[in-house]
This record gives structure tokens, sequence and C-alpha cells, in this order.
């Protein structure tokens, strides 16, 4: 004997409106149910577009931050080039040597460890990407040796401080006015970490008062933390864009001066920038490259709606003066 | 609204993108400016 027919084992859940509002008075079971679940659909909508354009305006901010450390990078790196350039257009028969010697110690290290400054500024942000979490490994295997480098900084003729913005935090632990320049000569330790054994000394040029002269000692052996605050802020270029001062301080290791002043040249020999496993600064040249630059700036300034209303007033401001010159 | 939100996707997606190009370019840029700091060392 079948009961099918005769038991309704179905259990009627169909949430046809139009169903309940038959069974049941209109006042009691109100239309809100659908309304509500309309409400939380659009709800659930608005929540994922505004996380959408959350994360938009991150990686957008990022995107700007890496543009920006791509523009100092690369004026750095050509204002290191053109003092390579100079350097071996001054001493022709030194570079041979001292670049097999440097590329025999150098070859060792992989190439996270060559990725210095750069990569602890990377570590700031947040994209997930696999070689970004390689370059956040500190420099462990650095070894420390008596590397003497100079820089020069013009600074502004009422600043009479011995202060050279580096990115690196410094405590001063000595002065003293030295026979051949009128102007003290400041000494700092660099206080970020205890055993970073880099020195510092900093004085002012005596052909011209208005540079100061720091000369480094060593090699840091922790992450520049500011160096990051200070590309935002500029500092670098004002750094990169310095005289390089002609005093020479006796020193038993090799010394470099930096001449980060006069704008890039090519390099005189070619096989020089082979050597030095180049080809970035060709990418840099290449209108490619440019045309990138250019298309990064113009994207972060139409983002910009400051800049957008600017510019239309700009414009309307432009035609107004035009019709009532007409007039 | 999907028109919206799929113009958002599109535009997350090729900021990324221009995002991972610009790391890459900074991360040569890095090793070309280290090894000519090294060559100088």
């Amino acid at each position: 004997m079948e009961y099918t027919s005769l038991v309704d084992t179905s259990l009627d859940l169909n949430l046809n409106p139009s169903h309940f509002s038959s069974l049941v008075p209109k006042k009691e079971v109100p239309n809100n149910f659908i309304e509500l679940g309309l409400r939380m659909s659009s709800v659930k909508d608005e929540q994922a577009a505004s996380a959408l354009v959350e994360e938009l305006n991150r990686v957008s901010a990022e995107n700007k931050k890496l543009t920006e450390m791509l523009t100092v990078m690369c004026e750095n790196y050509n204002a290191l080039q053109n003092h390579l350039a100079d350097y071996m257009a001054k001493n022709p028969a030194a570079p041979s040597d001292s670049t097999n010697n440097s590329s025999r110690k150098r070859k060792p290290e992989s190439p996270t460890n060559q990725v210095m400054t750069i990569n602890n500024e990377r570590g700031n942000s947040e994209s997930s990407s696999s070689d970004e979490d390689s370059c956040k490994k500190p420099r462990q295997e650095q070894h420390i040796k008596a590397k003497i480098s100079r820089v020069c900084v013009r600074t502004e003729a009422s600043d009479t401080g011995l202060l050279v913005k580096d990115g690196y935090q410094w405590r001063k632990y000595g002065q003293k006015v030295t026979r051949d320049n009128p102007s003290p000569r400041a000494y700092f330790k660099c206080s970020h970490a205890p055993s970073c054994p880099v020195k510092k000394k900093v004085q002012r040029s005596v052909e011209d008062q208005s540079i100061l002269v720091a000369t480094y000692e060593g090699e840091h052996n922790h992450p520049n933390q500011s160096k990051h605050e200070q590309a935002s802020s500029g500092l670098n270029r004002t750094v990169a864009s310095t005289t390089l001062g002609s005093a020479s301080l006796s020193s038993s290791g090799p010394t470099i001066t930096l001449d980060l002043t006069t704008p890039p040249k090519p390099p005189t020999n070619p096989s020089d920038e082979a050597k030095v496993g180049g080809g970035g600064d060709r990418r840099v040249d290449t209108p490619e490259f440019q045309q990138f630059l250019v298309d990064q700036m113009a994207s972060s300034l139409t983002k910009d709606p400051s800049f957008k209303a600017a510019l239309a007033a700009a414009i309307s401001g432009r035609m107004v003066q035009q019709n009532q010159s007409q007039k | 609204d999907e028109q919206a939100a799929s113009a958002l996707v599109e535009e997350l997606n090729r900021v990324s993108a221009e995002n991972k190009k610009l790391t890459e370019m900074l991360t040569v840029m890095c090793e070309n400016y280290n090894a000519l700091q090294n060559h100088l060392a």
C-alpha cells in the first residue's frame, strides 16, 4: 500500500514571498524579511567594494613609494657611475687590478646580500613577492673591513653645524681643531647597533666653508632604518646634489671619494660598463624606461584630486581671460 | 555596481602588475648599484 498519496512528507520550505503573503495576513508578515535580505547583500557588496578601494589605495601608495625609491636609486647610480668614469679617467692603470680583486672577493656573495640599502626600505612595504621575502633578511655575512669613503655635502651659509644627514644615527664622541683647517673636525660613531664599527669624521672644506666633508670608516653591519624616511623627504637628493670637496685625509686603507654633483656621463670605456655587471644604466637611459617614468608621474598626478582641481581652475581661468580680452 | 566592481578589480590588477614591475626594476637597480660600489671598493 502506498502511503505517499495520503501523507504529505514535504516541508514546503519554498520562501516564495507571494506564497507567504497568500498564507498569512500582510500586516503580520512583513516584507521586511526580503528587504533585510536585500539590504544585507547590499551591505556585503559595499563592504567588498570598500575593501577593494582600500586595497587599491594601499597598492597605489606602495607604487608611488617604489617610484620615488627608484628615482632616488637611479640618481645615486648615475652619480656613482659618473664618479667611476672620472676615476677611470684619472687613474687609467689602477682599475684593472682592483676590478679583478673586487670581483674575486665579491663573487661568492649571493645576490640577496648584494642588494643592500633599498631592501631594508622595501621591508616596510607590504607586498608579498618571494624575492622581497628574501630581501628582508639582514646582511649577516657581511665582512667588515677598513673601507674609507668620503662624501661632501653642501650646506647653507647660515648653517654652522657639522651634521651630515645620511640616514644613520650617530653619536658624537669628540671634536678637535686641526692645523690645516680653521673649522673643527667632529668625530661620530654609529649608534644604531652596539657592534657597528663605523665611524665618521665631519669637517668643513678648506676651500669652501659651505661644504661639509664626511669621511666614513668601515661598513655598517645593520640595515639603515631611516633611509626610507630620508628618501621620501628628499634628503638623499640633497646629498646627491652636493659638491665634491678636494680635502685629502691621510688613511691607511683605500679611500673612495664620491663626486655626486656633476651630471651623469656615459662611461669612457664601454668595457668598463660591462665589467661592473651594468646594463642597469642602459635600462635607465632607454626611451622605454623614460616613458615608463613619465607614465608613472602622469598617473600619479592625474590621481591627485587637488591637482585635477588646480588644473581645471587654471584652464577655466585662462578661458575666462581670453573671453574678456576678445570682448 | 557590477561594472564598477569589475573596473575596480581591473585597476587593482593593473596597479599590482605595475608594482611588481617597479619592484623588479628596483631590484635590478640595486644589484647594479652594489656591483658598481663593490667595483669602486
